[in-house]
């Protein structure tokens, strides 16, 4: 399975929509401070099902919904889509007829987040395994967000024990 | 689990080392489990020894050596299982413009060796200039976040450009 | 010492809200002490709120946004008593180009207004262009430091040059 | 008071005789990972008094101590000193008779330290004072050290009221 696209609605600064286009080999991404670089990166691990608004730097999980700012009003609700290209046939027996699989997650304000994939709604632990079976996920350790680096310099060494867990 | 946690540590080890040594241009490390027999129960501790210096704990290093060998981990982790996304967020903030340089030759390796798609935030010129390619990301409306291709030359100017 | 404390937090904080301002070219900033009446016990809350966006506590803002509010507080701090010896060690590494010139336009106004002598450690070319004069660490010698006068223009080869 | 020197010797990597003018204005330090940068910021708070070890990066005090290299062998002792200027006479009464102050602090291994001002032996607790007097000290909030800002934005609340009381 290789992941190739990621569509972003709603989700924190990215209030309109936009499609990202995930190439093979090293994409670069740059910015000034503050404009929404690492916003992309909690995106992926939002819409792979991660539960904690903690690791989305919120207060709570509709933080994640533009709150809008001095020309636009906040929105209602957020979803983020992932496009994975199943080709190779990896993905599990209930979504292994499909070419194309698309993951996508959806929150309304108050009425927390739907999972659906190619348009059917799941729970949030189909998606889970779905990309277990691809060998990524949201607490995969190949997503290092900013800061990650200081969090294993500074562990304890039974905390770091466990990065080794996820590898296991 | 037991069995399971020592096969990974073992694998784990031996990529660490490779990878130290690769990111660094020489010198030697290696993860040791420490603490306690049980390695359900144990911390992993991190010796390394970069080029001409003495073997030290992790912590003891400087720190864009603390970083550098925090990455030898991290893809250490990574080469088991091959995710097919791998997305670093400013990771080559501390290093210098050497161990960028190095930094980038292992992730073309692993792009090389690997189907993983990297996604690489970064501040640094030269890891941009490394780059298959680049996207911008830019608030050009205060508070809203735009996507846009940036063209490798032009990368230099646009970059950091509020 | 409950007044000490609290007089101290005011004079912090007006120094904290101007340095913010002249840190980000615009926005607002704020200390607040919370969960407790006791100034002794209370914990210190940071608001801010960068131009253009919505306040937010230090925890919901970007890398760079968080270092640059860490820089006001540490600042804001020193005003209130200047040190004759103020020594910064990569405090700029995770700041975009725009944020270091004004981190830079700070340190000027400092250096202005107080007899403090500054020593800034930096990877950042910016940084180095803006100070008065430059000293490079090196290891010719595997394991020993020495210090050498390094030019300015001399600089962008030398200073990461192992 | 103004400080206007430091000199090292033995002190970590830098093994032999250093002299760091410290001059007016802004000093930038500059040079690649692993050269030696962060030990001249230790070096200035050691000679002021720190007692941690650990905010050494050591495991034990005799760590500040060059270690030896593949050339040359361990030293047995350690040396920084930090020179002050007193014209303007804001030093203790019991010092500030002179011009100039050399406060030094010399470790030998598995004996300790000893701090002189103008070759005379002090105590740890006279220097710690002398320092204050000038506005400054091993803790003072105005040396930052590497991982500082990390640690400030990572803190606890409570912890970071602590920051204010440097200030108090
Ligand atoms: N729910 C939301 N609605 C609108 N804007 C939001 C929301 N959540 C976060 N933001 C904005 O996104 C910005 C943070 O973006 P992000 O952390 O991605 O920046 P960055 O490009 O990674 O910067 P740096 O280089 O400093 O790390 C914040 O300034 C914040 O104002
Ligand atoms: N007692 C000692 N004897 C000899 N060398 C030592 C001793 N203690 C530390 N060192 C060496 O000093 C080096 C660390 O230097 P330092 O932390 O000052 O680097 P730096 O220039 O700040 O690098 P960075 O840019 O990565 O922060 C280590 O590589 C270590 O080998
Ligand atoms: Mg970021
Ligand atoms: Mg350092």
């Amino acid at each position: 399975m290789k992941l190739t696209r990621l569509r972003l609605i709603g989700f924190k600064s990215f209030v309109d929509p936009t499609d990202f286009h995930i190439e093979p080999g090293l994409t670069g991404v740059v910015g000034p401070n503050g404009c929404g670089k690492s916003n992309l990166v909690e995106a992926v691990r939002w819409v792979m099902g991660e539960a904690s608004y903690k690791a989305m730097r919120a207060a709570e999980m509709d933080d994640v919904i533009f709150s809008g700012n001095a020309g636009r009003p906040a929105r209602n609700h957020a979803e983020v889509a992932l496009t994975i290209d199943n080709a190779d046939r990896h993905a599990p027996a209930v979504f292994n007829d499909f070419d194309t699989l698309e993951v996508s997650r959806r929150i309304v304000r108050e009425h927390g987040s739907t999972f659906r994939v190619n348009g059917k709604e799941v729970r949030a632990r189909d998606v889970a395994m779905l990309f277990a079976d691809a060998s990524t996920g949201s607490r995969s350790p190949a997503l290092v967000h900013q800061g990650r680096i200081g969090e294993i310099i500074q562990a304890r060494p039974e905390a770091r024990r466990r990065v080794l867990e996820e590898a296991a | 689990a037991r069995e399971r946690l020592l096969t990974s540590f073992q694998t784990v080890n031996e990529n660490f080392k490779k990878l130290f040594t690769e990111l660094f241009g020489g010198g030697t490390a290696e993860l040791q489990l420490i603490e306690s027999e049980d390695p359900l129960e144990a911390g992993l501790e991190i010796m390394a020894k970069p080029p001409g210096k003495k073997p030290a704990t992790l912590s003891l290093l400087s720190g864009g050596e603390q970083a550098l060998t925090a990455l030898a981990l991290i893809f250490a982790v990574f080469l088991t299982n091959p995710a097919p996304i791998c997305v670093l967020d400013e990771v080559d903030a501390p290093l210098d413009d050497y161990n960028v340089e190095r930094f980038c030759d292992l992730l073309d390796e692993m792009a090389r060796s690997t189907d993983t798609r990297f996604i690489i935030i970064t501040h640094n010129p030269i890891t941009m200039a490394r780059m298959s390619r680049l996207y911008g990301v830019t608030m050009a409306e205060q508070g809203v976040s735009q996507l846009v291709s940036v063209d490798l030359e032009g990368a230099v100017k646009l970059r950091e450009a509020s």
